[in-house]
């Protein structure tokens, strides 16, 4: 899959969810916490949140801490809630995105923010917004979903 | 032929959507 596209695209897809943060900058983990919290919010509970730093501008290790939480606690969503197993995935370095914004990186954690909303509960919320965007959009989302659907073991 | 290329790519969309609606998963079962 073209990891360039599937950055861009699934930024598009993540701005769908109308978070109102003073920073939309993807690399800081705090809008993707945000989003989380949107789709499993008794997860990715308040306490959950006050983990994550909000004002960490530019400092590059208090984002990749930030993006360090984020991705454990995807991780664990699949494994506890969702019963998955994501085997042979290349997992996204998430201090390559602190360090370096990298759009390749920054894509595989989308793609992997991206299969917990159609996998949980309000996922029927989240397929039928994905199937009213762009038709381009719609393309590399389900390429997304695929490619993941490949890796899941229960 | 470009209409019939779309309807067919809009096809394949909404076949692969719906059926991830229907797909049952750990928290929607």
């Amino acid at each position: 899959m073209d990891k360039e596209h599937l950055s861009e695209s699934l930024s598009i897809w993540v701005r769908t969810f109308n978070i109102d943060v003073p920073n939309t900058d993807l690399t800081d983990g705090v809008l993707m916490s945000h989003v989380l919290h949107q789709i499993a919010p008794a997860f990715f509970s308040e306490t959950w949140m006050s983990k994550i730093k909000t004002d960490v501008e530019s400092n590059w290790r208090l984002k990749v801490s930030n993006l360090k939480k984020i991705l454990k606690g995807i991780l664990e969503y699949y494994a506890e809630v969702l019963g998955q197993q994501i085997t042979d995935f290349h997992m996204p370095d998430v201090n390559a995105i602190g360090e370096r914004a990298d759009e390749k990186e920054l894509g595989r954690l989308l793609q992997l923010i991206l299969g917990c909303a159609v996998n949980c509960e309000e996922k029927q919320e989240y397929i039928q917004r994905i199937m009213g965007m762009e038709e381009s959009v719609q393309h590399v989302v389900m390429n997304a979903i695929q490619e993941l659907m490949q890796k899941e073991t229960p | 032929d470009g209409p019939k290329a779309n309807a067919a790519s809009e096809g394949v969309l909404a076949n692969f959507f719906n059926s991830l609606l229907n797909k049952k998963t750990g928290a929607a079962s």
